[in-house]
């Protein structure tokens, strides 16, 4: 699975 | 944005707005170890500088001013509106055993050597042991408000709700971040003890202490 990386999460 | 990371970040909202109202309606900041309260407000320091830089959604710009906002506010009611009521002296914990290693680790292991994912990567660190001097004066004291208690909960109930978070968004999304999920086991098991004696006794009316 991809990690992303944009980091949306508080 | 799921349900378990919605009420996750709600969660941690009624902890941070619990915590800083036990202290403003009370004025009164006893029980409250202004040690964890300094590490929170260097969690969300380092975790949001990225206000400047990204803008992600209103929700989440909003809720990381709030969090900043209240963190401060919080310390500045511990360490100097409410000084006299600050109980120093069971607040010991060495937090540089903390911030030392959190912060070699950091550089050591990390997604990416920049300075902003390196802050981040500390952020998450120091988050999963922010909590340890207050738990420590707890156990010095040997008791806690009951309101206090509820703030932990809430506190500890956040993180455990990313754990699953983070389960939906690999199963559903392939999204997944090590160094986030490793740190918030490490962060939720450390409330283990705590929700054990908070289900066993708050929730059944009785006051937290902890000899007994």
């Amino acid at each position: 699975p991809v990690k992303k990386k944009r980091k949306d999460e508080l | 944005m799921n349900i378990f990371r919605l009420t996750g970040d709600l969660s941690h909202l009624a902890a941070i707005i619990i915590l800083l109202l036990k202290i403003w309606k009370s004025r009164s900041c006893a029980g409250i170890s202004g040690k964890s309260q300094i590490l929170f407000a260097m969690v969300f320091t380092t975790r949001y500088l990225d206000l400047l830089t990204a803008y992600i959604s209103l929700y989440n710009t909003s809720m990381k001013i709030i969090y900043i906002g209240c963190s401060y506010a919080t310390v500045y009611l511990i360490y100097a509106k409410f000084k006299a009521t600050y109980d120093g002296n069971h607040d010991t914990f060495r937090v540089e055993f903390l911030v030392v290693p959190v912060g070699g680790l950091s550089f050591l292991v990390n997604h990416d050597f920049s300075p902003l994912e390196i802050l981040w990567t500390f952020s998450i660190y120091l988050e999963a042991v922010a909590i340890l001097p207050q738990l420590f004066m707890i156990s010095k004291t040997g008791e806690a408000e009951t309101i206090t208690t509820h703030y932990l909960f809430f506190l500890g109930l956040y993180r455990a709700l990313y754990l699953i978070n983070w389960v939906w968004r690999f199963y559903f999304e392939g999204f997944f971040d090590m160094i986030a999920i490793v740190a918030g086991v490490v962060q939720t098991i450390l409330y283990c003890d705590f929700f054990y004696l908070y289900v066993t006794k708050v929730l059944k009316g009785k006051k937290l202490s902890l000899p007994a």
